[in-house]
């Protein structure tokens, strides 16, 4: 089971549509400060569907959509696919990969917005995603994602929060 | 619940103590629970030594000291409770080039039972890794995937630090 | 007391603007009060538009252009209430190669009317120093200063980062 | 006006005595992680007097007598003298340089300590050491030492806390 491509399509600083292909072993990212190298991992963690915007650095859902850059147009919606080997059939579902796709749209009239979960291009939930993700062992609690700045949190945190992770892991 | 929590701090702790021997070339770490009997009310508290020095609180280490003790406990938590899937970012930011290049080193054998993204701007990172993306600006404000590269070409790492 | 706060605030957003504008290679930045009036009923809003970017608040900006801005702000502060010494302890951490270039260009003009010191890791702000030290722990647990040796030859310099 | 050196004398890492010449113009220092490079800047800060020392990273202020590293002995006293230039007569005393000398010593008998500080050799007070300084212009308000982390802290604090350090500085 590894994840074998992520698709950004208007997500952050990624306007239009990328395909970042992941393989098996060690990759490392790298490039200028301000470049979009975190954005990569907001939009992993957005497609797994956490509850608080927070984790992707972001005031509200919306701000995660394109932004036209300096001469762009200002995008609509933004959409995230996590596709993932599926050839063992970890996840019960018939099919040799996993497509995970979540979209934020802009609502038309006000300020809202709409989310949407797909799988493998079908209507899915927020619920489903999770089942699907416990069984694949991507993303335990095991703190398995160490986002920019966490480190140097940990590190200068008082030892009642450094014990409250040893309970979020259990 | 009291179960639930021993049953990881117990493993965590031990996991902490050879992370730290390993990335620090010798030191010694440990944990100490400030309520043993109902951790819930107390912390967690943790001292290191490193190699040749003594004991110190948290509050004592030095910047690069204190994140290489962050990152064993990171680490450990990991290593209890393993995934197929990790990404770090920009992990190895506080460190000098020798405690850098064995952070990479560590990362590099994680990557041999499970799939590893790391976000670096540090040769001694870089250098580990299979394959390299470089990520770039080119119309303003918009992100572009430069694409797999070896890691002797790309531009960008000349922007990388070295060591 | 108002008065006392806008004496500095102007020329510290004065400042603010022009350092930023040439830290980032002509973004812009500017500072907003929320309460105008009564300055101290509010806070102090940061809004930094980088180079070819749109204008973003500080928390959607990345690391290192968070602390291009942070700096930006610091040197404003020290140029309206100038000294004739200054110490900056490892200010471009989290800086890529060119920024960490342009803030050591930055420091040195400083070194022109004040005694500058700065502790770095980067190969990038010791090439700028007029005299480069080492320190090192020769025996167990105890500082040692190597003593004023230029940059090129020093063993720690393989430590540092380039670019 | 100028910093013309620093003496530590068992000084947090800086076992025994040791002596930093300060030069005019741009000084970089550098070294591993935990060689005693911040260090250098705390001492500078305790030779200042500040009040809290949360300013030189210790619980308390014996922390910062030398504890005897690996193998050595722990001092019972630590002793920091910041040495500037003086020959323009910024500083309405009579000699080409200020010594302003600040010692910490355990006391035999409890847990507690002794704080002395010096100006030239002779006794003082941190009265005298603060209007000695003023009259320098090394250290006003200006937020002319940046510790290590200080330019993260001001990355991530809130709108308000931001305002506060232009107070600080009014
Ligand atoms: N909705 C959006 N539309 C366009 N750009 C965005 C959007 N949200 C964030 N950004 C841009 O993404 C950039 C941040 O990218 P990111 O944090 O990934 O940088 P980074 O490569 O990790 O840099 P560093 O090395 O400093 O950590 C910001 O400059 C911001 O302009
Ligand atoms: N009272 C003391 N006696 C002896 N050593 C001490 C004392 N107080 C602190 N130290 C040591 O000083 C070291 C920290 O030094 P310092 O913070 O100056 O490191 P640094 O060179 O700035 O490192 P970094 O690059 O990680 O920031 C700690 O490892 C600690 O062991
Ligand atoms: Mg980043
Ligand atoms: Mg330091």
């Amino acid at each position: 089971m590894y994840i074998k491509s992520l698709e950004l399509n208007n997500f952050k600083s990624f306007g239009g549509m990328k395909v970042i292909p992941f393989l098996p072993g060690f990759t490392a990212i790298t490039g200028p400060n301000g470049s979009g190298k975190s954005n990569i991992s907001d939009a992993i963690l957005f497609a797994l569907g956490p509850k608080s915007s927070k984790v992707i650095r972001a005031g509200k859902l919306t701000d995660l959509i394109f932004n036209g850059g300096g001469e762009g147009q200002a995008a609509k919606k933004c959409r995230v696919s996590l596709i993932f080997d599926n050839t063992n059939r970890e996840v019960p579902i018939e099919s040799d990969e996993i497509r995970l796709t979540r979209v934020i749209k802009i609502s038309q009239t006000s300020d809202n917005y709409y989310s949407y979960f797909y799988v493998n291009g079908k209507i899915s939930s927020l619920g489903e995603f999770e089942d699907i993700l416990s069984s694949t062992g991507l993303f335990g609690h095991g703190f398995n994602l160490v986002q920019q700045g966490d480190i140097n949190s940990i590190a200068l945190m008082t030892s009642t929060e450094r014990r409250k992770i040893i309970d979020l892991v259990s | 619940k009291r179960e639930g929590f021993f049953s990881l701090y117990w493993p965590i702790r031990e996991e902490f103590c050879t992370m730290y021997a390993r990335l620090s070339n010798g030191g010694t770490a440990d944990m100490l629970l400030e309520n043993e009997q109902d951790p819930f009310q107390g912390g967690l508290f943790i001292r290191a030594k490193p190699k040749g020095k003594r004991t110190l609180r948290m509050e004592s280490l030095s910047g690069g000291e204190k994140s290489l003790v962050a990152l064993s406990f990171v680490l450990a938590i990991q290593k209890v409770k393993p995934s197929v899937f990790y990404l770090f970012d920009e992990v190895d930011m506080f460190l000098d080039g020798a405690n850098a290049e064995n952070v990479a080193k560590l990362i590099r054998e994680r990557a041999r039972q499970a799939q590893v993204i790391v976000i670096s701007l540090r040769k001694a990172m870089i250098m580990e890794a299979d394959h390299l993306y470089g990520i770039s600006i080119t119309k303003p404000g918009v992100s572009e995937i430069i694409g797999k590269v070896s890691p002797e070409l790309l531009e960008v790492k000349s922007e990388a630090h070295d060591g």
